[in-house]
Parts: C-alpha cells; structure tokens; sequence
C-alpha cells in the first residue's frame, strides 16, 4: 500500500534494475544503473543508509521501467501525467520497489525540453522508498510535481528540508557517531531526548573547522557556516574531544589559540589544549598560567582586529596575548568598556563577516569590526537567527526545557555554572 | 471563470480522489462528492502546490493537475481517513 511506513528497521539495503527503459537508444543500461546508483547515493550520504546493488530477484529496492496497468495497482498513464512512484518500506514483498513509466522520455544531461530527467525522478522515488512522504516545501526533492533536471548527479546536494526530514528518520551518517551496525548493539549510548530545542540557553558559537559547535551540558551541536544544523541530535562532547574527564557536565569557555590554532577547554580553575580533538599531554593545567581569576573564566574570544585573546568574566575582562604567552599590562579592566554589553556573558565568538558575537541567556549582541559598543538593533534571539526558528518556535515557553537547576528567577541570570546550560566552542 | 465542461470537472475530480485530496467515491451508493468537500479538495490541493486557494477549478488549478508528476498521493489513506473522521 501506498500509505507511509515509518522506515527501514535495517540499515543495508539492496537494489537491483530488474528491467530497463524499452528505448534504451536515449540511455545505455549502465547509464541507468549510474544513474540509480547516485540517486540512492544522495540519502546514504547524509544518513545511516548503505545501498549496495545485488543481481538476484530479492533485492529491497526492485527498479523496473514499465507502462501502463503493471498489476500493482497504480496503472501509469502514457506520456506526462503520472511519470513514477515507489513503495514506501515495510515488510511488504514490494515495499521500497521503485517503477518508471516507460512511456516517458528518459533523458540524462538533456535539456528540459527533451524529456524526464531520470536522476531527478529517481532521487524523489527513493525518497519515497525509504519513507519520505510528499511535501509542498518550495525547494524540496520530494514535491509531487516534476522540477526538471537537477544538475550533475556528482555535484547535487540535497535541499536542507529534505536533509532534516531524513534525519529525523534514520538520523546522521556522522563520521564520529557509531552507526547501529545491525545485531551489535550501539557503541554510543544513545544520548537522552535532547534534541536541540529552540528555547535552550545556548550560551555561544564559535567556528571550527568551518563548522560551528554549540553546546549546552555535556552535548554539543554542530552547525555549518550557513548556519544549518548538521543533526538534530547531540554529540556527547567527552567522546568527540578526547581526554576530556567523563564527569565533566559542562565547559565554561573554550576558544582556539591563534598561532598553532590549538584548542583551549576551561573549565573552573583548570584547561586544557587539544591539538584537533585529543588533549595534549600534561593537561590539564591551572589558568593561573594565564594569570586569570582563581574564579574562573565566563567567556573567551580571539578579537579578528588585534589577534589578542579576551577572557571575561563577571563584569571584568582581561587580554591576553598568545604570541607572548602573556597577559597585557594594565588588566583587568570594565567589561562596561564593551558599551551595550551585559555582564557574565555566557560566551563570546568571533564570525567570519569581521564581527564579534556576545551570548547571553536566549538572546545575543554583535560588535562589528574593531568597534567595542554594540550595534543598534540588539539583543537578537539566537534561536532565530542561528537555528532558523520560526517565531513561534523560538520564543516558545521554555518550561519543557526548564529542568530543575535551571528553574531560577528570571530577573537575573544564574551563574552558568548552576544551570549546565553552557556553551563554548573553538575558533577557526 | 469561464464554466467548466464536464469532461474538465469529471477530469478534475478523478485527479483528486487519485491524489488523496477527495476519499474515492462510495462504491455501493456511488454516492458523488457533495461540493463543500469538492471545495475543501481544491483549496487543499491549490496549497500544496503553492497556488492561491480559490477553491474553483480555475485554469491554474487545471494546469498543475496536467503537470508530470510522481503517482503517489499527496495526502495519504491514512491521513485522509484520519481527517475524515
């Protein structure tokens, strides 16, 4: 049937052209077969989906090219109109089975007026087979109605909509996260519901590696420099940043030194330097070496304008310099120099567009260029600009968000380190 | 808009029973769909394809249903009979 099954409970499936286009003069069946073979390539990549082709009559995925009534029950209808469907996965002996309507013209690399992009079609059907359901998302792969071609096969990125709604399926291929192989039983305990929701208290994003992690507690997020989401789901921060103590429920500030762009984590009266995401031997140490409070350090940035590094912490900030290895003269000094600032940020990072971002609570500031006083139009809501909320999403109650520690009186902020809500990440 | 021949209503209304916007009609009293959920059906389909919501079979309307498409349903059985009830 045709009505939506969740998905695949098995994460290796596989596929077989059980009959080819009649005119096959257009395209050569190893053309096809490229062709579907970079279709289901497009979900494998972004999730724990593995395809692999077989040559036996039990393949999950059954591809035929056919016309007409085909004894499924889904009749095509000549040329236009109806040009494919897909089974979605289940149990079912036709579930995941993908049909073409013969009757069209198939064409690959051709422009639009010359016919059906198979690729296109064959990247909207697998989604279908592996448990996407139509959309009326403008940019989406899974609208019902043909979009013409979709460009070279090897260069095709999926529109973000369709990456999210696959992953809310089957979840991200992450080369850190340990796929379920089937039958071993997950390596990763899997983290609790923590899905990033859109009233969290995220305290800071900084770049790394061209991505952006934000984290809250012990699990972390991570962003693409557009800004996207790579996954819904946390990772566990001790198990990506190796050498980080397990009990450590959150980070205080963590910035990357310019020079050798090593890592810098602190937390309480302690840090410690990664080189890429394992620790350096002899960490960690105490920030005394950086001549910092023995209170410990609110927020850490690296400022585009100087190189220097600025530590804060309750209404004061240091600067540091790490060329020297040595604090600047005459600090510390009012984080009320930083006009239009709050005091005990819950973090600080600078972007790639030359500004400085502050965090604080839900909301955060930006100082442009080398100004130090913020510019007009802030605070801004994190969770809209950098999680893409909609309005009502991102200032929804955050009662389910709230737990215990957090529940404090609104009119000032907790200490970070009360509420596990902090976030610090790397510069780069 | 111009009045719609019968061939492009009985057109139309195969084409939103066949994509899940119109319950198919009752087999044993044959019975036909009543307008009001004609209109729904339209005004449905109109927004998932992103075109105002006249709940007419305008010629933008008729247009999309003429467009090359994937055959499965926008709106499945499932969700369809859930709405239904």
């Amino acid at each position: 049937s045709l009505t939506p099954q969740n998905k695949w409970n098995k994460r290796h499936l596989s596929w077989r052209v059980k009959t080819y286009p009649k005119d096959s003069a257009l395209l050569g069946r190893d053309t096809v077969r490229a062709l579907m073979y970079y279709a289901l390539k497009v979900w494998s990549d972004i999730t724990p989906l593995n395809f692999h082709e077989v040559a036996g009559s039990d393949a999950d995925i059954q591809i035929d090219f056919t016309k007409a009534d085909h004894n499924d029950g889904y009749p095509f209808d000549g040329p236009g109109g109806t040009v494919a469907h897909a089974f979605f996965p289940g149990e079912r002996f036709t579930a995941g089975d993908t049909h073409f309507d013969d009757d069209e013209a198939w064409t690959f690399r051709s422009p639009d007026s010359h016919g059906m992009d198979l690729f296109a079609v064959a990247v909207h059907e697998f989604g279908h087979a592996i448990g996407l359901v139509h959309t009326s998302a403008m940019e989406s792969i899974m609208r019902p109605y043909y979009q013409g071609p979709v460009g070279d096969p090897l260069k095709y990125d999926l529109p973000y909509e369709d990456k999210v709604r696959v992953w809310q399926l089957y979840g991200v291929r992450d080369s850190v996260s340990h796929t379920n192989q089937p039958g071993r039983p997950s390596q990763t305990p899997e983290p609790p519901n923590k899905n990033v929701t859109y009233s969290n208290h995220f305290n800071c994003f900084k770049v790394l590696f061209c991505g952006v992690l934000l984290r809250t507690g012990k699990y972390f997020w991570r962003l693409t420099r557009e800004k996207h989401l790579v996954s819904l789901r946390p990772a566990q921060i001790h198990r990506f940043w190796r050498g980080l103590p397990t009990n450590l429920d959150s980070i205080d500030a963590v910035y990357e030194r310019p020079g050798d762009h090593k890592i810098v984590f602190f937390k309480g009266l302690k840090y410690w330097v990664f080189k890429d995401n394992i620790v350096e031997e002899g960490y960690p140490r105490p920030i005394s070496d950086f001549g910092l409070p023995t209170e410990g350090v609110d927020a850490a940035f690296v400022w585009l304008h100087n190189d220097k590094t600025y530590f804060f912490k309750d209404k004061h900030f240091w600067r540091y310099d790490d060329h020297l290895r040595r604090m600047d003269l005459g600090y510390p000094k009012e984080s009320i120099l930083w006009k239009g600032l709050p005091a005990q940020l819950d973090d600080a990072m600078r972007w790639s567009d030359g500004s400085s971002y502050f965090f604080k609570g839900k909301e955060y500031w930006r100082v442009p260029g080398s100004d130090m006083e913020v510019e007009a139009g802030y605070p801004r809501l994190i969770a809209k600009d950098w999680l893409r909320c909609t309005e009502m999403q991102s200032d929804s109650p955050d009662s389910e968000t709230k737990s215990t520690e957090t529940r404090v009186n609104e009119h000032h902020h907790p200490d970070h380190a009360e509420n596990g809500f902090e976030v610090c990440s790397c510069t780069s | 808009a111009p009045s719609l021949t019968t061939e492009q209503l009985d057109t139309g209304v195969d084409w939103l029973s066949r994509f899940g916007y119109l319950p198919p009609p009752d087999p044993v009293t044959g019975q036909l769909q009543t307008k009001e959920a004609l209109t729904k059906a339209i005004k449905a389909m109109q927004k998932f394809g992103g075109l105002k919501e006249t709940g007419v079979l305008d010629q933008a309307t008729l247009g999309l249903m003429k467009l090359p498409r994937c055959s499965l349903p926008d709106v499945s059985q499932a969700e369809g009979a859930k709405r239904r009830r």
